[in-house]
């Protein structure tokens, strides 16, 4: 998303890296 | 209410990183994430700088669970 990147770089990037964690996640208690 | 869903998140990721538990996260933690996750070196430092709000090249419980709410409730704005 541009526009992400834009505005608020460590917010966006951030958010990148906990959804990564949040997808990796599922599935594996 | 979310608090607590949000704390449980935050303790469960933040041992993830520290798959050692060490009780800090350092650098080199997160770069090793880079085999788990689709993010570049680059980004998993970016997002080191900012959890690490003091800058003492150490994250701890506290830096991870404040930069991991900003997201989360982000996240659950309405």
């Amino acid at each position: 998303d541009p526009n992400m990147k834009a505005g608020a770089t460590s917010e966006g990037v951030l958010a990148n890296f906990f959804n990564s964690l949040l997808s990796k996640k599922t599935g594996s208690p | 209410p979310g608090q607590l869903a949000m704390l449980k998140k935050a303790q469960e990721f933040f041992q993830t990183c520290d798959a050692e538990g060490k009780g800090f996260i350092a650098r080199s933690d997160m770069r090793r994430l880079h085999q788990e996750l689709p993010l570049s070196l680059e980004d998993l430092e970016d997002v080191f700088d900012a959890l690490d709000a003091d800058g003492n090249g150490f994250l701890t419980p506290e830096e991870f669970t404040t930069g991991f709410s900003r997201f989360f409730f982000s996240q659950n704005t309405s």
